[in-house]
C-alpha cells in the first residue's frame, strides 16, 4: 500500500477515509437503510452481538466472503449483507464492517448516547460539531484550545447534554461558560472513532 | 458514571505523559491484573487502535513450568483527596504516602473532604529478564493464542497497575442547573448548602483491590518469547506465514482486504496496493 496515496493524518485524510468507508451506504434503498438503523440501534445495546457481528464480518471478508448465520440484531444485520447463497455483498459489508470498528473504540455510554441520537435528529448537530473540533484541533499531535460556535451547541450545553458526555468520553475536557474544549493529542483515536461512527449512521439516516 | 470520574481524576494527577490505560467500567476493573494477557486486533482505520480485550488468561498460563507469577512491586501509594465547598466547585489533590510521609485530608475553608488511598504495581524489568531466559513457551501452544494466532491479533502483557488500597464509596451529584461534582465520603452533605437546587445523586463502591488504570507491553511470540517494554507499531506478536515482509506494519496487512474492497467503491481515492 502506498501511505501517501491513502492518506494523511489530518482531518482530510480523516474525511477521506471515512467518505470511502460511507459512500455506498447513501446509495442503498431507504427501506434498507432503515432496516440497518434500526438494528444497529439495538446492537449498540448488545455488546456481545456487536462482537459477534465485527467478528464475522472479519472472518467473511479475510476468507472468500463466506459467513455463518447469527441470531438476533447482529444476525438481522447480517442478512442484508448477504447474498441467497451466504456470500458478503462486500460494497455492504465492508462499510459496516468499518462502521462496526469506529463504534467499538467508543465507550458503552457513548455506544448508548448513539442508540438515542440515532431516534432523533441530533446525529447531524452531533457530526457538524466534531468535524469543527477536528479541523481547529489540527496539528493533532498538540494540545490546543478549540471555541465552540453556539450554533452547533444545544440548548442545553452542560455536563448533562448528550453531545457533552459523547466529547467528554473521548477524553476531551469541556467548558460551560465560553462553550470551548481542550485537544489533548490522547483524544485523536476515540474523537476520529466518533466522527466516523456519526458520519456512517448519518450517511443511513439521510432521507433522501 | 462515578467511577469513570474518579478513573479521570486519578491518573490526570499521577500521569501527565498519558502512558496509563484507564480501565472503563467497574465490571472490568478486576480483569486487568499484572501479568494479564490482553488482545487488540488490528484496526480497519488509520486513525484509530482497536481496545485491548481481556483473555482471561495471565502469563503462567502460556510459560512452562506453571509457576506463580513473582509479586510486582509497588513503587508509590498515593492519597487522592477530594475537596468540595459550597458553590459546586471541585478538584482534586495528590498527596504521596512514600516512606512514611502521610498526607493528611486536604482542608478547604468551609467544606469537608476525604480521600482514597491508591498505589501503583510494576513487575520489575528485571522480573521480564528473568522470566524469559527461565521459562519457555508452553507446548502445544495454548489453545486461545492459537486462536488470536490464525486471527492475526496482538497480545499485550499488563505490566503495571493503579490500585484501590482499601474500599471507596464514590457520589456523583448533578445539580437542576448541570453542573456536576464526584465526591468521595465525607463530602456529600455539602449539597444542603446549594439552595434552590435539585440534586440527583449516584452512588458507587469501588471494592479495595480494583484496577483503574493499566500499562502494557506487547508480546512477541515466535520461535521463543519476548516482551517490548517501548511499544512499535511496526512489532506484531505472532511472525506472519509466508511473508517475504514478515516484520512490516501489520495495520497495512489487515487494510489491505478492506481497502481492497474500497477501491472498488471509490475512484477518487485511487488506492494503490502492490501486495
Amino acid at each position: 500500500v502506498h501511505e501517501e496515496q491513502v492518506t494523511t493524518e489530518d482531518f482530510q485524510g480523516l474525511r477521506a477515509e471515512v467518505k470511502a468507508g460511507s459512500a455506498e451506504l447513501r446509495h442503498l434503498e431507504m427501506e434498507l437503510r432503515e432496516q440497518l438503523l434500526r438494528d444497529i440501534g439495538r446492537l449498540l445495546h448488545d455488546q456481545p452481538s456487536m462482537e459477534a457481528l465485527e467478528a464475522s464480518l472479519e472472518q467473511g471478508l479475510c476468507r472468500g466472503g463466506q459467513v455463518e448465520p447469527l441470531d438476533g440484531p447482529a444476525g438481522s444485520i447480517l442478512e442484508c449483507l448477504v447474498l441467497p447463497s451466504g456470500e458478503l455483498v462486500l460494497e455492504l459489508a465492508v462499510p459496516v464492517f468499518y462502521l462496526l470498528g469506529a463504534l467499538a473504540v467508543l465507550s458503552e455510554t457513548q455506544q448508548k448516547l448513539l442508540a438515542e441520537a440515532l431516534e432523533t435528529t441530533m446525529l447531524l448537530k452531533q457530526l457538524e460539531l466534531v468535524e469543527h473540533i477536528l479541523e481547529q484541533s489540527t496539528p493533532w499531535q498538540e494540545p490546543s484550545s478549540v471555541s465552540l460556535p453556539l450554533s452547533l451547541l444545544g440548548n442545553s450545553w452542560d455536563e448533562e447534554d448528550p453531545t457533552w458526555v459523547l466529547l467528554e468520553e473521548c477524553g476531551l475536557t469541556l467548558r460551560v461558560d465560553t462553550p470551548q474544549v481542550h485537544w489533548e493529542p490522547k483524544s485523536q483515536g476515540p474523537t476520529c472513532a466518533l466522527y466516523a461512527s456519526l458520519a456512517l449512521l448519518s450517511s443511513l439516516s439521510q432521507k433522501s | 458514571s462515578a467511577f469513570e470520574e474518579v478513573v479521570k481524576s486519578a491518573i490526570k494527577e499521577l500521569d501527565c505523559r498519558g502512558e496509563l490505560i484507564p480501565v472503563d467500567s467497574l465490571r472490568n476493573s478486576t480483569s486487568f491484573r499484572p501479568y494479564s494477557l490482553l488482545s487488540r486486533k488490528l484496526s480497519s482505520s488509520w486513525f484509530w487502535k482497536s481496545r485491548y480485550k481481556c483473555v482471561n488468561l495471565s502469563i503462567k498460563d502460556i510459560l512452562d513450568p506453571n509457576a506463580p507469577e513473582p509479586e510486582p512491586e509497588c513503587c508509590g501509594r498515593f492519597q487522592i483527596s477530594d475537596a468540595v465547598d459550597g458553590n459546586v466547585q471541585g478538584r482534586v489533590a495528590l498527596a504521596s504516602m512514600d516512606q512514611g510521609k502521610m498526607a493528611g485530608a486536604v482542608a478547604v475553608s468551609g467544606s469537608r473532604s476525604a480521600s482514597m488511598n491508591v498505589c501503583i504495581l510494576r513487575v520489575a524489568q528485571s522480573t521480564w529478564e528473568v522470566m524469559q531466559q527461565e521459562r519457555h513457551l508452553q507446548q502445544p501452544e495454548h489453545k486461545i493464542l492459537q486462536q488470536l494466532r490464525s486471527r492475526g491479533d496482538d497480545v499485550f502483557v499488563v505490566t503495571e497497575v493503579l490500585q484501590t488500597q482499601e474500599e471507596v464509596q464514590v457520589t456523583r451529584t448533578h445539580d437542576r442547573e448541570g453542573s456536576g461534582q464526584f465526591a468521595l465520603p465525607g463530602v456529600i452533605c455539602l449539597q444542603g448548602e446549594s439552595e434552590g437546587r435539585l440534586s440527583r445523586k449516584k452512588m458507587v463502591t469501588i471494592p479495595a483491590g480494583s484496577i483503574l488504570a493499566f500499562r502494557v507491553a506487547q508480546l512477541l511470540i515466535d520461535p521463543t518469547w519476548d516482551i517490548l517494554l517501548f511499544p512499535d507499531d511496526k512489532k506484531r506478536t505472532f511472525e506472519l506465514p509466508s511473508s517475504s515482509h514478515r516484520r512490516e506494519d501489520g495495520q497495512k496487512r489487515h487494510a489491505f482486504s478492506l481497502l481492497t474492497a474500497l477501491q472498488s467503491m471509490c475512484a477518487p481515492l485511487k488506492l494503490l496496493t502492490d501486495a
